[in-house]
């Protein structure tokens, strides 16, 4: 599919680092103009033959989208909820012909399975979890962790590990044990299968072992942000270095909030210093309104509407592309599949480009 | 940042911490 339109890097004239671009390949109109809540790339499986698939939230309405031919998607699955709206999409990586969603208002009050029936295509609902859950993240081999649970901190908290058996039926629910703090967000730690990490609204984190279920290490971080969201954690040299970001943070005079921030930790010691702060260029208005986290690639959309991208290696602002067809962005997601970013507006439009 | 402020480093920090934390 040849690009249908090109954004390059606005950035200031005279700017001397590299720029990179979106390429517009496809687009997802909504034709019934519900609020747009989140978008996912998973796999789906048909006649022995497994293709990427988009699945689209809208308030009550969860899509699944196939390509039919390289610019066009077609809607093939709607799953329709009647009292309680869509919150989020949970993407589960290993999984295929399963869709995760999260339903609540405010927050999270159901974790929902959706599949179609194998007799006649129809859609299949199953309910994972139900009660207030304040986080959930999907994680490799099959398993689905999340907290929430009486008054949310100290013992009412329940932190709870479900792995999916294959296929939409079976699952086997294991207990971690829950910090004294409410738990915010979950982060996989790349590369160490059996380690969680989690951030807390007490401004710490706190790391678990998948397999025995222990609480291994509360670590505070030195700063005076609320309401952490950690988006990747991978350990190196003995240490823990997470990207997080403060969707809640006030942009201070000085040098503005940055949209997101890389902190190394030692999970020995939990000794932890402030390695690098992902700021706009210079004259750019907005914050932090929510993003997401792929390899070494971060984006976010901020309060003026528009979707920023920064190599996090190279430690600056790559892209920023305006609202479109003056349209706010209101989400923005990295395909888990390859190297495209979605970004969705509330009218229930979703864009995809191809990020180089 | 400069790594000596972190303290001392472990590169099996993970199967130390789960070998003192409680079960």
């Amino acid at each position: 599919c040849s690009p249908q339109q090109t954004e390059t890097a606005d950035l200031p004239v005279g700017n001397s680092l590299d720029a990179g671009s979106l390429q517009l390949v496809s687009q997802l109109k909504n034709p019934s103009g519900s609020c747009s809540v989140d978008v996912s790339v998973m796999w789906w499986e048909e006649a022995g033959l497994r293709e990427p698939c988009v699945v689209t939230a809208c308030e009550y309405v969860v899509s699944l989208w196939k390509h039919v031919d390289p610019c066009q998607w077609e809607k093939t699955q709607t799953w329709t909820f009647a009292e309680v709206p869509v919150l989020q999409i949970v993407p589960v990586p290993d999984v295929y012909n399963l869709v995760f969603v999260a339903l609540g208002n405010l927050e999270i009050r159901e974790i929902r399975a959706l599949s179609c029936s194998s007799d006649d295509g129809g859609e299949k609902q199953q309910l994972l979890r139900s009660g207030t859950v304040r986080a959930v993240l999907g994680l490799p081999r099959r398993r689905l962790v999340s907290s929430g649970g009486g008054g949310g901190a100290g013992c009412d908290q329940q932190v709870e590990v479900v792995t999916l058996a294959e296929g939409a039926g079976g699952k086997e629910k294991q207990f971690l044990m829950s910090p004294e703090e409410t738990i915010l967000t979950f982060a996989e730690l790349q590369g160490m299968q059996e380690a969680l990490l989690g951030s807390t609204a007490g401004n710490s984190f706190v790391i678990w072992n998948l397999k025995t279920g222990q609480l291994l290490k509360k670590m505070s971080i030195d700063n005076s942000y609320q309401a952490t969201v950690c988006h990747k954690a991978y350990s190196e040299m003995g240490l823990l270095f997470v990207v997080l970001s403060h969707p809640c943070a006030k942009q201070t005079e000085s040098w503005g909030s940055p949209a997101f921030e890389l902190v190394v930790i030692n999970p020995k010691t939990t000794l932890s210093a402030g390695m690098m702060r992902y700021c706009l260029p210079p004259g750019q208005a907005g914050r932090f309104l929510e993003g997401d986290v792929k390899d070494h690639f971060a984006a976010a959309v901020l309060t003026s509407g528009t979707v920023a991208i920064w190599d996090l290696l190279l430690g600056h602002c790559t892209v920023l592309a305006p609202p479109s067809s003056n349209q706010s962005w209101s989400f923005v997601k990295w395909s888990g599949t390859d190297s495209h970013l979605l970004a969705g507006q509330k009218d229930g439009n979703i864009f995809i480009y191809r990020y180089s | 940042c400069n790594k000596a402020d972190l303290g001392p480093i472990s590169l099996n920090w993970f199967e130390e911490l789960s070998s003192e934390a409680p079960p």
